[in-house]
């Protein structure tokens, strides 16, 4: 899963 | 992933890509504010420095290079296709676009989840995506005519956030600590900006009438 701060989102 | 946030990213796309089947097949860019298209490359600038150095999969990596590219495309073709460049209106599309700019820097450098170079970016980058519609939407008030294209552009592009705002409330149920209040509340008012559009849009489909924002 990516941690928290990295953005997933675009 | 989730369907919501799916569902944004394609209608996100779909916007993109009707603008671009707008401007290549017909060559026109009437109705359309380069400014806000302006805006939008910023917005993807700022909000993907980090394309090289943080991979989370092979769709976001995809994605972020069509957003950035079909942005900067769409203004290249709108600056200097001399066919394009003829139709746009210039003297309507006014809005003073880097004005919206410097309220959101402040912004995010008051208002941020960490004071880092690429979070305050980021954060700005939101800020401005929120109100890089407004130009577009000055612009619709003063040009009469709206064509089917450019308000299924408009649609198609605030409805996406609309579906991120439904991704939000359901990554806030279903993963824990998931809290961001800076992206809740800028994309609410980002979404909210819409709302007389997609009133008016929506009264214009069912009256099956071309679409007139009031003057």
């Amino acid at each position: 899963v990516a941690p928290d701060d990295v953005k997933d989102e675009l | 992933m989730n369907i919501f946030r799916l569902a944004g990213d394609m209608t996100h796309l779909a916007s993109v890509l009707v603008l671009l089947l707008k401007i290549h097949t017909i060559k026109s860019c009437a109705g359309v504010s380069l400014k806000t298209q302006e805006l939008y490359v910023i917005v993807f600038a700022t909000r993907y420095l980090d394309i090289f150095t943080s991979f989370v999969s092979i769709y976001n990596s995809l994605m972020k290079l069509i957003f950035l590219g079909s942005s900067f495309s769409i203004v290249w073709y709108m600056r200097y296709h001399k066919a394009v460049h003829r139709t746009y209106d210039r003297e309507q599309d006014t809005f003073r676009h880097w004005f919206l700019m410097l309220p959101c820097i402040l912004l995010a450098l008051l208002i941020h989840e960490k004071f880092t170079f690429f979070e305050v970016m980021w954060t700005f980058s939101l800020y401005l995506e929120a109100v890089a519609i407004l130009p577009q939407l000055v612009l619709l008030q003063r040009t009469r005519n709206i064509d089917n294209l450019t308000g299924q552009y408009i649609f198609l592009l605030g409805g996406y956030r609309g579906f991120y705002i439904l991704n939000w409330i359901y990554r806030y149920f279903t993963e824990p600590h998931y809290v961001h209040w800076i992206t809740w509340i800028s994309g609410l008012v980002q979404t909210l900006l819409y709302a007389d559009f997609f009133y008016y849009y929506f009264l214009s489909w069912k009256n099956n009438k071309k679409l007139q924002l009031p003057a």
